[in-house]
């Protein structure tokens, strides 16, 4: 059975498409197969992956029914790694989702067949900075979410908010089995004891739930987007490609493919 | 007359929040007066300022009727600067500007009475990321808008989305005196050639649009809001605090009080 996890967190710039698409890519490298999902209008999984935003080709005319998933899934140039791309109309999908009926089941609706099809070992969802609705039924087609956060003071003050919406959301009945994976440190300075303490008091709060492997900030993995590429491709040996391999091999152990 | 403007990108995490706390106390020193108008759910304007989140005082009441906007001003520790501030209600707030006629007019509608009292010098609206309908609401009850930039490429791909809906709402007639005040860019980090060759496009695709003052990454601004502080206050010699008084000198230059 394919996996299908949301990298999500309403707050803005902590490394969700950074690491969707490294994630994607050091799992590819496993000989995994991974479709990801851009659900954010900025496009930046799409441009990260190394396709060009096209007029048409995002989730939102498959949500008003003018489009068939299955035509709007595109390959990538890396072996493995499909992708459901994005563009500026995708920032119609709140409007559109919330005029229908049950909103929380309309993307779920639209992604059954792809998610059951069982082509894909692991479906990666990448969120917009957001508590609207296009996110809300994002997480409740889930089976788990990937929290990222930058290891820095407002960030650190979001994270309740996200993960008491999944235990909202798994309690409430709209998605039962949906599970906090786990919480993954981003942009982490080792020079600065800020980053320190915010980890300390994340684990303290969060214990097992965040994972070990923590991404330190490195610039090759800010350059890698401006040529397309995931760092795990565009610097393979960098202390970020490093630690994104550390990070999906601890994500496979925790979240094994169906 | 109170000069409105917006602190805005779609783009998460380039310094909105960070700039709009920082412009504020720097004016404030001046003897200038601010009204801070936190539009973020996440309120981290609110907790940067010293505020902790209450439930009832935000925008939200004031948008659905059951509050006025002057009950809703609060003061903040520092002279000079009062606060709209923000909890979580806010992103219901979306769903209520959507249920309203003529739903661009809706901020500026509950503004107007205070936008026009004369009160303040300034009023500074820190915007969530988001292209939503809160968002281009506000947008079109602003007299200017100040885009924040991280100098990433990420950062950069979604500059012309903002530019083009700042054009877009003048042009439409929906706000015909909205203007770009200009393009600050943050989170400078000397040391990589990455932000150095970003700011040099900035520059030369915006030209004069973009101001002078470039703001460092510096470790004292991300630790400032942990004790509820502007960097400007909490390490006034600090590169940070030094960098965002030159910028609100810069700004008040090209966006005098009224
Ligand atoms: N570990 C890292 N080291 C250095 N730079 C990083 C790191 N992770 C991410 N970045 C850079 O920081 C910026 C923010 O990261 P990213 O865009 O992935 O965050 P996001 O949470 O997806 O943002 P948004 O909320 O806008 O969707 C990007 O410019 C990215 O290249
Ligand atoms: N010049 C800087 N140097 C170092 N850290 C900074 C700087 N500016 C902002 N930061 C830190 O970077 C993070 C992002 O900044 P901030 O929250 O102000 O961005 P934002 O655009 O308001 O984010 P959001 O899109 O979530 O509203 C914060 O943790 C902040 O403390
Ligand atoms: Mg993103
Ligand atoms: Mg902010």
């Amino acid at each position: 059975t394919t996996r299908v996890i949301a990298i999500a967190n309403q707050k803005g710039g902590v490394g969700k498409t950074t690491t969707v698409v490294n994630l994607a890519a050091a799992l590819s490298e496993k000989g995994l197969t991974v479709l990801v999902i851009d659900l954010d209008p900025q496009a930046n999984a799409t441009s990260g992956l190394g396709l060009q935003r096209q007029p048409g080709l995002s989730l939102y005319p498959v949500l008003t029914g003018a489009a068939d998933v299955a035509d709007i899934i595109q390959p990538t140039p890396y072996e493995g790694i499909n992708i459901i791309p994005s563009e500026l109309d995708l920032a119609g999908a709140e409007v559109e989702i919330a005029r229908q009926e049950n909103h929380l089941a309309v993307v779920r609706g639209v992604l059954d067949r792809v998610l059951t099809a069982g082509v894909f070992d692991y479906v990666l969802m990448d969120c917009p900075p957001s508590l609207g609705i296009l996110m809300t039924s994002s997480l409740a087609a889930a089976d788990g979410v990937v929290v990222t956060m930058q290891c820095e003071y407002y960030a650190m003050e979001g994270l309740s908010v996200i993960t008491s919406l999944i235990d909202q959301l798994r309690t409430n009945g709209v998605n039962p089995g949906l599970r906090l994976e786990g919480i993954l440190m981003t942009m982490f300075d080792g020079r600065t004891r800020l980053a320190a303490d915010v980890v300390g008091e994340v684990r303290s709060h969060f214990g097992e739930a965040v994972y070990e492997t923590v991404i330190p900030r490195n610039v090759r993995i800010s350059e890698a987007p401006s040529f397309g590429q995931p760092v795990v491709f565009y610097d393979p040996s960098s202390r970020g490609a490093e630690a994104y391999r550390a990070f999906a091999a601890e994500f496979a152990r925790r979240t094994p493919p169906g």
